[in-house]
């Protein structure tokens, strides 16, 4: 049938952290996210892509950019027990959302969303999908021609809720 | 408040395709999944962690295992046009689903879903997140203890439609 897109979200004011190079066995993900939990930290997005290479993978996540010290603080504290590589950071990013239906069994709604991002000639971060949201992060400075090209394509009046800020 | 998982949803029969190394310039997720879309081919979760180093970066999808070959075709078809360092591909998987609401101001959740797989011994080779359902990738062939884990853990009565399978 086909999906619509019903909305758009974003978040501001978020920092990405990656893992790299983390021992990829069972458990690294739950001691890693287990410690956050502990210390009251939301997070956001969870992305792991999968590839693994000599028994290390990568992985990152989303946290407001208020809770990035603390994180990082988690982070380090678990180096006794964990083989971490590197930890990366990066401040001042947006997270902007495509909200509707069915949108993985109609191939090309993630496609066109990263069209009309990337015709704004903007770089794409971080991306997290699921059948009814697919996000993308990117940086701070073009939230407002994003958010208004991406409501413009789709037909979304801004005046009717369409957007959901975070 | 916190959040309640109500339910647990499977996938069978998924691959992971990973890009390493492609230009980290606005439009490469573009050309890629509008590629795939005029091919018809379903993509489900997308994911990118934003780790980004020497101007490249990595991304990976999943594909019913049917696709994985008309997938690879597709890619191969771009690089004349783009840069695409790796192309790796990973048969056998199974994507398992937490679906709740509220997941992402709740700490803890993701964490104790990891938990849950850890302790079955299963590795976690994809993770991709939204504030309703929390996705991870694992081989196949630890699928049925892994959704009884989760099912026992969270208190869900395997009878009652507590599984959506895919
Ligand atoms: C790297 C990390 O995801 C690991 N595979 C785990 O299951 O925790
Ligand atoms: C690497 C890829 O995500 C690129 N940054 C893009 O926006 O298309």
């Amino acid at each position: 049938q086909g999906m619509a897109v019903r909305g758009i979200a974003y978040d501001k004011n978020i920092s990405r952290i990656s893992l790299s190079d983390v021992e990829d066995k069972p458990g690294i993900l739950s001691s890693v996210f287990t410690a956050l939990a502990e210390e009251n930290i939301d997070v956001d997005i969870i992305v792991q892509s999968g590839v693994s290479k000599n028994g290390v993978a990568d992985f990152s996540f989303s946290v407001s950019d208020d809770d990035v010290d603390k994180a990082l603080k988690v982070i380090e504290n678990l180096r006794s027990n964990l083989v971490i590589g590197d930890v990366t950071t990066e401040r001042g990013l947006v997270k902007v959302s495509i909200v509707g239906a069915g949108m993985v069994s109609t191939p090309g709604v993630a496609a066109q969303m990263f069209d009309i991002i990337a015709r704004q000639g903007v770089n794409i971060k971080m991306v997290s999908t699921s059948e009814i949201k697919i996000s993308c992060v990117i940086e701070a400075d073009h939230l407002t021609e994003v958010i208004l090209a991406l409501h413009s394509e789709y037909g979304l009046d801004a005046d009717k809720n369409a957007f959901v800020g975070g």
